[in-house]
């Protein structure tokens, strides 16, 4: 079955969503078959994967509430063995109604287990979350087998991971004793400045093994490509960011051989 | 009284702490008298501002639950004229108890009005809301006489700006009928890109006087500066950074002075 990998971090515009579409692109480039799950009731990744506003169909609200089960939902995007579920600004709504229920870390995990069976054809499914330790994140993460974290390359980034380490310990003790930190991959990067070479120093000093040799550098195509709603390596095979994340998508199936 | 300013937008990483920081510096600067309340449980406002984590006594979670007063607990910044109520990550549980109460949006409102004696000798209020439409950010919203609102340079974060307008309404409708949209910044704006020129005639053709004359460039002192703990204006005042908050806070007086 599909490894679910959460990609997550509270700081806000550290590249989640960007990471979310242009490494579930570049794998399925590779030939895997990727879904790609909205969980932001921004609907940045759903936009950025080409889904308009005005097509969403079932979203990911639907699946949370069981109304629509999760592979039923995927919709196929320009990428042959990319799929995505959208999600609008009615997320919001589900993660209110949520929050009194018993069950409510649960219900991704649960929208996952009763789709078990159409889910064996995914090899990966990450989850795109929003800039918040919320419900909706803590779903994300109480379904996860692995948390993926994209670090910016900036001061208050930095001073965030430790935060989210802490919560991702709790979560293990909590609700999800299984899932495991997959690694940090540095985004935004620019190695000519000195702010980006401290970050750099200090994560893989602290996280040793845990941060990606892959560096994500800043790149304007990388901002350029959701306006088009196209993955990076569609809009602009060639540019560093393309070269980037295919590069990031290799060393991701290579930690997995290794394993 | 002081005007109450929240520098509020959902969408993440678009310079919300940098213009509350950078903006009351600036001010405070010009002479005036400057609070700022960290209103995310991240303390990315606390961080930058100086105000280290072991030292925060009484914080922005004392002030909602009503066991500290709001001036009580501001504390002096290294800038004279500057003042900050600092916030840690208990803040988190905060939000989780005021989700019971009847009075849930009003408790930044209610701390306000409470010490409003001692909030005379203020002239400006910034609130830095965290990257979400929670709890934390409605109070704030419920709270403040106007919203300014950063708009990052980029796709996704314009596409952001509607959302944001459709919950000004809606608070205007239900707490706050006071709030009024006091403008927008466009920030992290690089003028030799495509994206940023196209994000900044959208905003101005479609906002028009709400967009703010002044723009504030890419400058990576602004990304170094919260790493000593100081604001730009301080920590290298001849910076493109420091320069453009200047001139923000000019642009934020005369605004003022021609109503
Ligand atoms: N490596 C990069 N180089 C240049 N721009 C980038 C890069 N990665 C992301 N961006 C742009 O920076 C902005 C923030 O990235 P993104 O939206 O992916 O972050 P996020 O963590 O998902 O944000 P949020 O916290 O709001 O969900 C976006 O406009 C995106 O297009
Ligand atoms: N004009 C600028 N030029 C360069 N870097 C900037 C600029 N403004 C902010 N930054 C840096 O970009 C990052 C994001 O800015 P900031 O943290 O202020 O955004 P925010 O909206 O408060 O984020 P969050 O949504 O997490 O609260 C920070 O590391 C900051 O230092
Ligand atoms: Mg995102
Ligand atoms: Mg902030």
């Amino acid at each position: 079955s599909p490894e679910i990998v959460a990609i997550a971090n509270q700081k806000g515009g550290v590249g989640k969503t960007t990471t979310a579409i242009n490494l579930g692109a570049a794998l399925a480039q590779f030939g895997r078959r990727i879904l790609v799950l909205d969980m932001d009731p921004q609907g940045n990744a759903s936009t950025g994967l080409g889904a308009d506003a005005d097509k969403r169909g079932d979203t990911t609200r639907e699946v949370l509430s069981g109304e629509a089960s999760l592979v039923a939902t995927a919709m196929q995007t320009q990428l042959p063995g990319l799929f995505l579920i959208p999600s609008t600004t009615d997320l919001h709504s589900a993660d209110m109604v949520m929050a009194s229920q018993k069950e409510r870390v649960y219900f991704l995990r649960n929208a996952i287990k009763k789709d078990a069976e159409n889910l064996l054809e995914y090899d990966f499914a990450f989850v795109d979350c929003p800039p918040s330790l919320n419900l909706l994140t803590i779903n994300a993460l109480a379904a996860a087998d692995s948390l993926l974290s994209p670090l910016q390359s900036e001061f208050f980034a930095l001073e965030g991971l430790s935060q989210l380490i802490l919560t991702m310990r709790e979560i293990r003790k909590s609700v999800n004793p299984m899932l495991k930190m997959e690694g940090i991959v540095l985004t935004m990067h620019d190695s000519r400045n000195n702010l980006s070479r401290m970050v750099e120093s200090d994560a893989r000093n602290t996280l040793k093994q845990l941060v990606y040799e892959t560096v994500i550098p800043r790149n304007v195509t990388l901002g350029e490509a959701p306006s088009f709603g196209k993955p990076v390596v569609v809009y602009d095979k060639r540019s560093r960011g393309a070269v980037a994340y295919r590069e990031l998508a290799a060393e991701f199936l290579r930690r997995r051989e290794q394993k």
